[in-house]
């Protein structure tokens, strides 16, 4: 189950650090 | 408990301090079990929740003891969307984005920081058309109110009190600002959301100098830059 876990923390930790919005321009 | 016994507990309309307390029990619950757990419980368990969180909302004289059982409830749902069964779930059901929306309170600073997080998550998760699937909710939510569908946000951002609010406000818009794929979309909603008042509260932020915010006033700028170049 390791996989399924933590998909809500690893999200808003890259909204935190600015990493979601690199991604979404590349 | 078992997820079971939670769901008779929430099923037995319970109110208050005995609210209160199971709710936290099942914040860690959600938090500590496997998703077999989260699974077992959200099958009636989330339209428990939901039909709480609604009933609490709709209360016209929110005592103390209610605001509270409301942001213990938004932690739930954080917990319980903390795995792929559990996200679904909650993008699946329209009822839980217009609750969600409709507790971006600015009147419960601390409460509006995580539900604002949670709507900012829901925006970069890849999901098809969770834009409209939104967007929908929050203006839902904005009508009932007699406001303009962003005005919420603003207002935490002009908050100087609740920095953590500020920057989950800020993440917000550029989850939003950024999702479309349309550049006269990204425009559109970007300048929304300046005449609802962010361009008034832009230069008080940068002044904060704090790294956090700092980061997503950046993003904001350079996202508004590269929109300007194609334009």
């Amino acid at each position: 189950e390791g996989d399924e876990t933590g998909v809500m923390d690893n999200l808003l930790e890259a909204l935190q650090s600015g990493a979601a919005f690199r991604d979404r321009r590349k | 408990l078992s997820s079971q016994e939670y769901v008779h507990e929430l099923r037995s309309g319970i109110t208050e301090e005995k609210l209160l307390n199971c709710l936290e029990s099942l914040r860690v619950s959600l938090t500590s079990n496997p998703v077999s757990w989260v699974n077992n419980f959200g099958h009636e368990g989330l339209g428990l929740l939901l039909d709480v969180l609604e009933k609490l909302l709709d209360k016209k004289q929110q005592e103390s003891i209610d605001k509270k059982n409301q942001h213990k409830l938004i932690q739930c749902l954080k917990a319980f969307m903390n795995n792929k069964y559990g996200l679904q779930r909650i993008l699946g059901d329209d009822r839980s984005l217009l609750l969600l929306a409709r507790a971006v309170d600015p009147k419960q600073p601390n409460m509006m920081t995580e539900t604002v997080k949670i709507l900012s998550a829901i925006c970069i998760v890849g999901e098809e058309n969770i834009l409209e699937k939104l967007l929908g909710p929050i203006t839902t939510a904005a009508e009932r109110n007699n406001t303009e569908r962003f005005s919420p946000i603003v207002e935490g951002l002009e908050n100087h009190e609740a920095l953590q609010l500020q920057v989950a406000c800020m993440q917000f818009i550029n989850a939003l600002v950024t999702s479309p794929e349309d550049l006269d979309f990204r425009i559109h909603l970007r300048n929304e959301f300046l005449r609802s008042g962010l361009k008034k509260i832009l230069p008080d932020l940068k002044e904060k100098e704090n790294e956090e915010l700092d980061i997503q006033l950046k993003v904001f700028d350079e996202n508004k830059e590269e929109d300007l170049i194609e334009l």
